[in-house]
């Protein structure tokens, strides 16, 4: 474990604190002009389920299968949110996105290059793929309603910056042990990749106090 | 190469 990897599970903990603390305080999953895709929660949910298979026969530290053991439990517990407490404020009209498209992809792409053709290395290589491209139907919605309240750009931040900092946890782990991991270093860069327009927009617009809307 | 993978990272 080195700090770069620390903080950014601990990023990726207060994006989903704060996509819970939203939900719960504006008791919806909608805001005034932002809305949280279901789609892509619930892809996430998936990543974790199909990333974890390996919880109780593969125990690394007590903070690897805690932090496993939530991010599971959070995701489906998001999902039920959106499916069921706050069903009303949900409109599948504006969640757009084909996410069948990148589950497929990702399964296919998962079938061909992976490191072993076993059940469970197949499922975590999937899980690697779909996590690269699981926040496109939230981009997508973004770019719909064309602006996002200040809470949703603080969610997308941590996400984004929490796979960033994956990035540095891998050069470092290369430079100090030689870690080489060709399918989570390109998935992570794809995925990082994702969030260049929105970091630019955060970084000129949102943290100057204006609002985050898309040119 | 296939190798028994055992991932250390979340």
């Amino acid at each position: 474990m080195n700090l770069f990897r620390l903080v950014a599970d601990l990023m990726h903990l207060v994006s989903i604190f704060i996509l819970l603390l939203k939900m719960q305080k504006t008791r919806s999953v909608a805001g005034r002009c932002s809305r949280i895709s279901f789609k892509t929660q619930a892809l996430y949910a998936t990543v974790f389920l199909t990333r974890y298979t390996d919880l109780f026969a593969n125990f690394q530290s007590l903070y690897n299968t805690t932090m496993k053991v939530f991010f599971i439990a959070s995701s489906l517990y998001i999902v039920f949110l959106m499916k069921f407490k706050f069903k009303a404020t949900n409109d599948p009209r504006l969640d757009t996105f084909k996410a069948q498209y990148v589950v497929g992809g990702a399964a296919a792409l998962a079938l061909i290059v992976n490191y072993a053709f076993t059940v469970q290395e197949v499922l975590w290589t999937f899980s690697i793929y779909l996590e690269a491209v699981a926040i496109l139907p939230q981009l997508f919605m973004l770019t719909k309603t064309g602006e996002a309240e200040v809470i949703t750009t603080h969610y997308l931040f941590a996400l984004g910056t929490y796979r960033g900092l994956y990035l540095v946890n891998w050069i470092y782990r290369y430079w100090t042990e030689y870690y080489v991991d060709w399918i989570v270093w390109i998935a992570g860069a794809v995925q990082t990749g994702l969030y260049c327009d929105f970091f630019y927009i955060y970084f000129t617009k949102v943290l100057k106090g204006a609002k985050f809307e898309l040119p | 190469e296939p190798k028994e993978a055992i991932h250390d990272e979340l």
